[in-house]
């Protein structure tokens, strides 16, 4: 599964 | 999550609170710069575009949405509000901010985590938010002295970042490939902007007296 880079921080 | 990050979270949210609570208390927003309410609706808008696409956690969505409805409620209230309008320091609040945007957006451009649209917007996004308190900091010099919502509206403000900060220190020591450099060079330049403003912060503080920023 390609781990999209999601920005996790607000 | 960590203690730092929700730290950081509840007081950005409180600044975004007692800003509210001034606008709807006194029905004034003297010394309030919609320059930089506006920045930061920009901000919101551009960092908060995978809003709808990536789901990471309810309290994730939901804050997004706090910031960026209260963002375009507060200049939606300082541009069209009968009575709040009137308050507002037009003359004084004359920061050209344009200039900041396209710097910020052509930074963007070269300095990004993924050459992708979301990303280019999100990379624009911090460095916007590192700069976005200066129309509020220069109105601050300008008018004089503040009142005691509109220091601690800044205040807070300025702190979440420091929060912020580390939370990222925390992830980089805990978190095996944590590197986010866009955000901690940025959160680095945009609490140093605040420095002198929690210098003269702490003095008014500690005297017991009126916040006074040296024009």
């Amino acid at each position: 599964l390609k781990v999209r880079n999601v920005h996790d921080e607000l | 999550m960590n203690i730092f990050r929700l730290a950081g979270d509840m007081t950005h949210l409180i600044s975004v609170l007692v800003l509210l609570l001034k606008i709807y208390a006194t029905k004034s927003c003297s010394g309030i710069s919609l320059k930089t309410q506006e920045l930061y609706a920009m901000v919101f808008l551009a960092r908060y575009l995978d809003l709808f696409s990536d789901f990471i956690s309810l309290y994730n969505t939901v804050m997004k949405l706090v910031f960026i409805g209260s963002s375009l409620a507060i200049v939606w209230c300082m541009r069209y509000h009968r009575v709040v309008r009137r308050s507002y320091d037009r003359e004084l609040d004359t920061f050209r901010y344009w200039i900041l945007v396209g710097a910020c957006f052509t930074l963007a451009l070269v300095l990004h985590e993924k050459f992708s649209f979301q990303e280019v917007f999100w990379a624009f996004s911090i460095y916007l938010e590192a700069v976005a308190i200066l129309p509020q900091l220069v109105l601050l010099q300008r008018s004089g002295n503040v009142d005691n919502l509109t220091g601690q509206y800044v205040f807070f403000l300025g702190a979440y970042r420091a929060f912020y900060i580390l939370n990222w220190i925390y992830r980089y020591l805990t978190e095996p490939r944590f590197t986010r450099w866009i955000s901690c060079v940025s959160g680095l330049v945009q609490t140093a902007l605040y420095a002198d403003f929690f210098y003269y912060y702490f003095i008014s503080w500690k005297n017991n007296a009126k916040l006074q920023l040296p024009a």
